[in-house]
């Protein structure tokens, strides 16, 4: 259980542009510090602009469930693994 | 692609095809394994210069230069952070970190959806004839995101970002994952925005047919594409010891066996372990295996494996027999050894000799490519099912399209089996999937969009869906190979696609933004949920009853709950309204609504009987009313709703499922 919850997988942030805390002017200043506040090794894998906003990052499960929890995060998705068809 | 370019009806001349140049301004975007940029298949010549809104570019790699694109493959990047940070760093000798193909998929399905146009193409000497694309002159991008260890989501999404900040037109995906809610299913919220900027979004259906409720990539902002045969086969005859005369189907062009009998076993005969029937890894004795032909059976793993495993033990000839999964339904492979495949009713019986002859002999001959063969399409077994396993309103899959032994570009990497011990190389390969269905109905789609650059998505999807075929010309419903019977659309979506009436459909449902957010909230969606599936603000009015019944989609489920297991849907004994709404595309017309149905269970009027449109972009609404009855909990039943001005049919099925 505690290896389990030690362990780091990739997640995908899906975050509310619009609502962006006010003491921040830029989007990635802000992804940087809601990562840095439940984590103080992750960084930023990929940002998304277009389709998804906000980025992908690898974290414990203690640290997405952290994440989720912040003003302006929509949800914290663990990252599914897909197969050729 | 040979031969279903002719299938599908693109050989003919008509009219309503777009000219070349309006072809080559649509992008089609194709995530996969990524490409092999020195095909043929990529020969640019006779195109004219890249669309100037293109954004996209040529990501250099090692073994992958600026010059592999051209004005055909004008776009590849590759992804690899999400699998490198779960693999660590590609290992450059095992994998090329960069937009080239390793694998053979990501070439087959580009190609499929838009290859240029290639004589004499064929798989050693197999399907040989002029392979060409769906859209032969469109324009290819292809984004590298799956590699040996799988495709990662954080790298799919990443490119799915790029490639609607490229500008592709159409984005083919013939991958698959979980099944979830749309809002933590991040291809499903991905293909929302895409579609949301425009962009057709068609994915495959998975190949966990013919099991129900079996499918991949169910958002009604997606295409779901599932898989059916083609009208051409790859017979190899097998003769029995007792001289019974059998028939299966093989790729195999090497040396062939001499023409006397050969001593015949059945895996699970010549081993010594639970895994011989199947041809397992070290399963098989080489003691009793040695210059004999070996019988095994489908399925457990890959079946290119099983030849080898057979030619390790020394085995001089495989049949691959089905067992009651697959049926009937034949899937070729360029083995490399002399074999044959097998539906199940030949496998019992061979089965059956050999357990009653004292020393069973039997001889396989040379595979031949046979055309015109009937009926077809017919669904193929591993082709996903319905009902929809997250929304059951909404039927799925589509639509069919060509998925069983397609003849495709391929890689310079590997053989045709895949294997490593297999040293072949190949410019064509023939493989099965809906991963093959999937890029056939993107290229259709860019066909359409050619011809239609101001539709939206879902008035191509439309188009696509309700001028599908479900029957053959001789009347008899599109047969299901798993069930040897009529196929339903649980199985076939709204039928097989027939892009030459796609181009002129007379009417569309041309879902709005609005009807998915409507959608959404029929679903009774929090905004939060919405908000993470769409990336939009949205309330749903408290005033406005949202149904999945009025959600303006191109076919009809209505799940019914008997009066016992009374949840989610309409009591079963009840009347239930569904509105829905068509633009016309066509010149005007009157339409009168027929309906046609397979049960007395349900009584289907529809108001008005009638539908004039008097302009191009005219909509007029309709409402469906179902007067229902009780049935057995899990009874499914279907029907049919066409309108016709008598020179098109706007068709839609309709999916009843009791529970």
């Amino acid at each position: 259980e505690e290896k389990i919850q030690k362990a780091k997988r990739t997640y995908i942030v899906h975050v509310d542009k619009s609502n962006m805390p006010e003491t921040f002017t830029d989007h990635a200043l802000w992804y940087d510090s809601s990562l840095k506040s439940v984590s103080d090794s992750a960084s930023v894998l990929y940002r998304y602009e277009n389709v998804v906003h906000g980025y992908s990052t690898m974290l414990t499960t203690e640290e997405a469930e952290a994440l989720g929890e912040q003003p302006g995060i929509l949800s914290v998705l663990p990252e599914v693994i897909y197969e050729l068809h | 692609t040979t031969r279903t370019p002719e299938f599908l009806g693109l050989g003919k001349s008509t009219t309503l095809f777009p000219a070349s140049d309006s072809m080559g301004e649509v992008i089609v975007g194709i995530l996969d394994t990524g490409v092999w940029p020195e095909l043929k298949s990529f020969d640019d010549s006779g195109l004219g210069p890249v669309p100037s809104r293109w954004k996209g570019d040529c990501q250099v790699g090692k073994n992958f230069s600026a010059s592999s694109c051209n004005r055909k493959l004008i776009g590849a990047k590759f992804f690899s952070k999400g699998y490198e940070v779960a693999f660590g760093p590609i290992d450059e000798t095992m994998e090329s970190r960069s937009p080239r193909d390793d694998d053979g998929h990501g070439t087959h399905t580009a190609t499929t959806a838009a290859g240029s146009v290639v004589p004499s193409a064929n798989l050693l000497g197999y399907a040989s004839g002029t392979a060409r694309g769906m859209a032969s002159h469109a324009r290819v991008a292809v984004y590298k995101v799956c590699w040996l260890g799988g495709c990662f989501g954080s790298d799919i999404v990443a490119a799915m970002d790029a490639a609607v900040a490229d500008g592709v037109d159409v984005l083919s995906m013939s991958i698959g994952g979980g099944l979830s809610e749309y809002y933590s299913d991040t291809v499903a919220i991905g293909a929302f925005t895409a579609a949301a900027n425009g962009i057709f979004v068609s994915c495959s259906a998975g190949n966990s047919g013919p099991i129900p409720s079996s499918l991949s990539n169910v958002a009604p902002w997606i295409t779901t594409v599932g898989a059916g045969t083609l009208d051409r086969d790859f017979p190899a005859s097998i003769t029995l010891g007792n001289n019974e005369l059998h028939s299966g189907v093989t790729l195999y062009n090497g040396k062939q066996l001499s023409d006397s009998m050969v001593p015949l076993v059945y895996g699970g005969n010549v081993s010594n372990s639970s895994g011989g029937a199947l041809c397992m890894a070290g399963s098989l004795i080489p003691e009793k295996v040695a210059r004999k032909i070996v019988v095994c059976d489908r399925g457990g793993s890959a079946r290119v494996q099983k030849g080898v495993v057979v030619k390790d033990a020394g085995g001089i000839g495989m049949i691959l027999t089905n067992t009651d999964t697959f049926g009937e339904e034949l899937v070729a492979d360029a083995h490399l050894l002399p074999s044959a495949a097998v539906g199940q009713k030949t496998g019992d019986a061979i089965k059956k000799y050999i357990s009653s002859t004292r020393n069973p002999t039997a001889k396989i001959g040379p595979g031949t490519t046979k055309l015109e063969v009937q009926p077809s399409p017919v669904v193929a077994a591993f082709s996903s099912r319905g009902p929809n396993p997250v929304t059951p309103a909404i039927l799925k899959p589509d639509i069919i399209a060509p998925g069983v032994n397609i003849l495709a570009g391929w890689t310079g990497a590997v053989g045709p089996t895949g294997l490593q011990s297999d040293p072949r190389h190949v410019n064509f390969n023939i493989i099965s999937g809906t991963s093959m269905s999937c890029p056939h109905v993107s290229g259709l789609a860019a066909i359409v969009k050619a011809a239609h650059p101001e539709w939206s998505p879902a008035a191509i999807k439309s188009a696509l869906m309700t001028t599908a075929y479900t029957a053959y010309k001789t009347g008899q419903k599109i047969e299901d190979v798993a069930t040897g019977g009529p196929a339903t659309p649980f199985d076939y979506g709204a039928g097989h696609a027939d892009p030459v009436a796609a181009l002129d459909p007379g009417l569309v449902y041309d879902a709005t933004i609005d009807d998915y957010l409507g959608f959404l909230c029929a679903l009774n969606y929090t905004p939060n949920q919405i908000k993470s599936t769409t990336h939009r603000d949205f309330t749903c009015q408290t005033s406005k009853k949202y149904t999945l019944g009025d959600f303006n989609y191109p076919s009809f489920s209505v799940p019914l709950e008997t009066a016992s297991g009374r949840r989610g849907g309409a009591d079963s004994s009840s009347i239930i309204k569904y509105t829905r709404t068509l633009t016309n595309v066509g010149a005007p017309a009157t339409y009168k609504v027929s309906l046609y149905s397979q049960t007395q269970a349900v009584k289907m009027s529809v108001e008005p009987e009638t539908l004039s449109f008097k302009a191009q972009y005219e909509k007029k609404s309709y409402t469906v009313t179902f007067k229902t009855s009780s049935m057995p909990s899990g009874t499914t039943s279907f029907a049919r709703l066409e309108w016709s001005d008598g020179k098109h049919i706007v068709g839609s099925p309709i999916a009843f499922s009791w529970t």
